[in-house]
């Protein structure tokens, strides 16, 4: 009905800000109906970084794309955790500063919701509670591995 | 429902047997390039009912199924499943009395391929009326795949506004 | 004329092949004719990394593919090197251990072509001769400004 | 020919008049998310010929100017200018005996679009041709965008074979 849907959208839409703003410092984000008949009109989406005077999403750079991103799957996500949620490299465009950012975020929604991250950016592997090592020790064939944490950390750690 | 364990054999570079135990939160997941990472949420993907091979970056269904390495024969079918803690009684009837949920996927070069939840056959509909209404239906708001973040702001008005019906 | 494709295609794979084991640490990797007319048919990439079984380029990993791209962009290079060449963010998929290979040979092929890299990664960073830093001290405006390698390079170094 | 300098003014986020020179090799460009920097890298692909909006990331071309930011005003118009260093004369006729080879364009508001090679007005084909045969030309290899390095091995059979014989 168009009075729940309505309502789940200023929901969202309260979420997106909150989570732009922690994520870029400012700036405005927000979900809005598009033209035609409310009951099954699209979403647009319209985001502007803090400074920016950019018109159309398509002139965001590709660390802001996914910034913007991930402040609306947290969104959707706060509004109805679903069980897990699971993140593929997702920090690969992110600065570091950004990754602190998202990383403090994450910390913050864990508290509600079961994350599995894959990385390859040390700064994002602080963040996590358990970490699980993937490997081939014989070509072609995966197997789990500990992590020895310290030598990951570590400046020369590969990951 | 908290996801408690992966179980792996035979799906893809998962060859061998494998388990892993999902411990604590938020859980990172490392490894080289090109040594199993993304297979993992595939075979996440799998067993909740992805019926698409493009989604899981094959050609065939059977491409899930490990065709081996250069020194090991190709599996005969591929198994994976996951186990949920219910510990909390959220999951929908008729399990919400369970207090572990297991969910099984196989599939076998001749093409037989079965769901399980509990070890008892089901159907792949009710694989998904367990996650009925999160974000693990259709428009699976809550598995982003390598490569994907930045598309999602992309996405026509038509499924942003999907994403949020799943959500409502 | 078809004998002077062919030698190009000679060419082009003996690189490419060289490329790749240098990246991969073996393995094999080719571009063949496809079927139709030899004077206009497409060329089809086939890249086996050391140890696996995949049958299409499809079934690689976010990483191989990349690595597999610069060794085919390489080999090109190698065969007729423009007066420069652009790379932004290639290393975002790559692990620690392919970033050092890959800026191995960069370095290598630095003594004959000019780069332009854009990268956040800081291991890519230790293998500029020049740093460029772009910024906005102005919100929305961007100004170059001096890098400072020691602040970057340390542990807390944002990019 | 080598790239020695690079100046913008009003192109996209440089509103300011901007130079950055190319002294060392290779050169590496840092900074945080949303600086400018794959906007530098437009701007070369916009001086050598790019004629897609799309390709620069843009809905129409007028989009490359400068719209400034929330404390400036808009650019009335974009230009940018590469310059080569041409001592070891490999530039084709008829440029092989100049030292120095800039190449310019400019486009402002009012739709004016100009190429400019050594201050003398030219045509895209001028610029084209200054770079024939090389990876900066239709198929590019040379240059290799953000996001993109993954598809190239997915390119179709006859764009692979554009490539090749761009560069044979
Ligand atoms: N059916 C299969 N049998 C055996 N191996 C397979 C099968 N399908 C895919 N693979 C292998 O799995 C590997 C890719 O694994 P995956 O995509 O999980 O890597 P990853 O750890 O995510 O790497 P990256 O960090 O580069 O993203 C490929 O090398 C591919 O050959
Ligand atoms: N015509 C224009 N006028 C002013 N600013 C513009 C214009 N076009 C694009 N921009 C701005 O340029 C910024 C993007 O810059 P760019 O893509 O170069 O960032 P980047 O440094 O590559 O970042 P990342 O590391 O995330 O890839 C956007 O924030 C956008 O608003
Ligand atoms: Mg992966
Ligand atoms: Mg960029």
């Amino acid at each position: 009905t168009l009075e729940r849907f309505q309502r789940t959208l200023e929901q969202v839409n309260r979420g997106l800000q909150k989570y732009f703003v922690e994520l870029f410092g400012g700036g405005v984000a927000a979900l809005a109906a598009g033209a035609g008949d409310p009951l099954d009109a699209g979403l647009v989406l319209r985001a502007q970084p803090p400074g920016k005077r950019n018109s159309t999403l398509q002139q965001l750079s590709g660390g802001e794309k996914a910034l913007t991103a991930i402040a609306l799957v947290f969104a959707i996500f706060a509004l109805n955790p679903a069980p897990f949620c699971i993140l593929d490299e997702v920090d690969a465009p992110l600065d570091d500063a950004n990754i602190e950012r998202f990383c403090r975020l994450l910390r913050e929604l864990a508290k509600e919701t079961q994350f599995l991250l894959i990385s390859h950016r040390q700064l994002t592997l602080q963040v996590a509670e358990q970490l699980v090592g993937v490997t081939m020790i014989e070509p072609g064939i995966s197997s789990i591995v500990p992590v020895d944490v310290a030598a990951l950390l570590a400046e020369d750690g590969v990951t | 429902m908290r996801l408690s364990a992966i179980h792996l054999h035979g799906f893809k570079s998962f060859r061998n047997a494998t388990r892993i135990d999902v411990q604590r939160n938020p859980l990172v997941i490392v490894g080289p390039n090109g040594c199993g990472k993304s297979n993992i949420i595939d075979a996440i993907r799998w067993v909740l009912g992805e019926s698409s091979a493009r989604q899981l970056r094959g050609g065939a269904m059977a491409d899930v199924i490990s065709n081996g390495s250069t020194s090991r024969g190709a599996a005969q079918q591929a198994v994976v499943e996951l186990l949920f803690d219910n510990s909390t009684g959220k999951a929908p009837a008729p399990w919400t009395a369970s207090a572990e949920i297991r969910v099984q996927r196989r599939l076998s070069r001749d093409g037989d391929s079965q769901y399980r939840i509990n070890d008892a056959r089901c159907r792949r509909r009710d694989v998904g009326d367990l996650f009925l209404g999160t974000g693990l239906g259709a428009s699976s708001y809550a598995i982003i795949e390598q490569g994907t973040i930045g598309r999602i702001i992309e996405s026509r008005p038509e499924d942003l506004r999907a994403m949020l019906e799943e959500a409502g």
